[in-house]
């Protein structure tokens, strides 16, 4: 029963196409830390160089802030919200109350991708899955360096589909939507939006 | 864990993003709720990279309250997806308190309402049990009572499909109606979508919240979510 609401769902608010953002490339891939050899990396990164990007977050309220949400704060403080061109994600761990170890990881994780993507302080990180454990390094480094290294960037639905489904842990379906919108000049620009979230849902960010 | 991000080629200044985000899911995401837990992960993140050429947003632009408005509706799609995926939810419930005298208390009653696991618990069982509802009304953490007053309350469940009549009234200006038409109630309760909508009738701000039923498969899910 379960499973055919699964399947439902899925078919119901999955989207079969989207329009993407200029300037933005994304990847990923099953690193292992998944027990069940799901996806559970991914990158966003922006790639367009006519202007910095703005970039802005709101995060959890709850007292213990996991080591991505600490270090993510700290990068946007001090970039002031300007030049942030990389997001990760990952799955199958929170690197939720780990201490200064798990911060520790949270900067080699996203200083491994600053120097890929040759931008300084310039990537933020989204951990979810389960709390109290460390990150597993090695499978996430070595992810990381084959999503450059074999060049699995795109622009295309498929990429943006498996990066939603790479952040997604108890989820029946990944969460991705995009619309254009039109500016009353009449210049057109588009959202793309991603999700994950089904259970240890009631937040209160700011 | 609620993780999520939007994009968008839109340039946009700096300072007037945070706010924008800020504004946008503090309608949202923040009235959201599956179990009533909030993780130590909570992120939604924006980057506006600017890869169309236009000028750049700021708040003194002509389509800044345009632009305002539509990540705000892009974000309440994008919350109401997560509501929709609640571990075990076989319900997606929106909670709309209306004529509030200030939106505060709309959203601690919204979210009480939406919490409430006996409240969760009856529609999945799909008991029209209005007591829980008043019942979580009245442990709401309200600062005072400006905003509500028991004799001008009005709860109604109300339909989400093209059935008529669209709202079945469970309470009226604080006296509940005990000769409710259980069969309809029956009918409105067994819709996926449904709204439980309260009239405080102290003013005119309004929150809407999201929420979904409680079932055994959220049970089921968590019991062994580390192991």
């Amino acid at each position: 029963q379960s499973a055919a609401k699964s399947i439902d769902k899925y078919a119901q608010f999955v989207p079969k196409s989207g329009v993407f953002p200029k300037g933005y490339e994304v990847a990923s891939l099953a690193s292992g830390v998944k027990k069940n050899g799901a996806l559970d990396l991914g990158i966003i990164r922006n790639i367009n160089k006519s202007k910095k990007s703005s970039a802005a977050a709101v995060f959890t309220t709850n007292r213990f802030k996991a080591a991505p949400v600490q270090f993510s704060r700290k990068v946007l403080q001090s970039r002031s919200g300007e030049g942030i061109d990389a997001i990760v994600v990952n799955s199958g761990c929170a690197n939720a109350v780990t201490g200064e170890l798990g911060l520790q990881d949270a900067e080699k994780v996203a200083g491994q991708v600053n120097k890929l993507v040759g931008n300084s302080d310039s990537t933020l990180l989204m951990s979810t899955g389960v709390i109290g454990q460390r990150l597993q390094l090695e499978k996430i480094t070595a992810g990381i360096d084959r999503l450059f290294e074999e060049k699995k960037f795109s622009t295309d639905f498929d990429g943006w589909l498996n990066l939603s489904k790479s952040i997604c842990t108890t989820d029946t379906f990944p969460k991705l939507i995009s619309s254009k919108f039109a500016l009353s000049d009449g210049t057109e620009y588009t959202l793309t939006g991603m999700a994950k979230g089904a259970g240890m849902i009631c937040p209160n960010m700011a | 864990t609620l993780l999520g991000f939007i994009v968008t080629d839109l340039p946009i200044k700096t300072s007037v993003l945070q706010p924008l985000l800020s504004g946008a899911v503090n309608r949202s995401f923040n009235c959201i709720s599956v179990d009533g837990d909030m993780s130590t992960n909570d992120t939604i993140c924006m980057i506006a990279n600017g890869a169309i050429d236009t000028t750049v947003i700021d708040e003194n632009s002509p389509d800044f309250e345009k632009v305002k408005d539509q990540v705000t509706e892009f974000a309440k799609q994008l919350a109401q997806l997560v509501v929709r995926d609640g571990e075990g939810a076989t319900k997606f419930v929106t909670v709309n308190v209306k004529n509030s005298a200030e939106f505060k208390d709309a959203k601690i009653i919204a979210e009480t309402i939406s919490n409430s696991m006996l409240v969760k618990s009856a529609l999945y069982g799909q008991d029209a049990n209005w007591g829980r509802i008043l019942c979580a009304i009245g442990y709401s953490k309200l600062e005072n009572l400006a905003s509500l007053d028991e004799s001008k309350i009005n709860v109604s469940f109300v339909a989400t499909d093209d059935s008529t009549p669209r709202e079945l009234k469970l309470i009226v200006n604080g006296v509940p109606q005990f000769d409710i038409d259980e069969t309809r109630a029956s009918e409105i309760l067994k819709l996926p979508d449904l709204e439980v909508l309260v009239d405080l009738g102290t003013g005119s701000e309004e929150c809407q919240f999201w929420t979904c039923d409680l079932s055994h498969e959220y049970v089921t899910i968590n019991g062994d979510y580390r192991s």
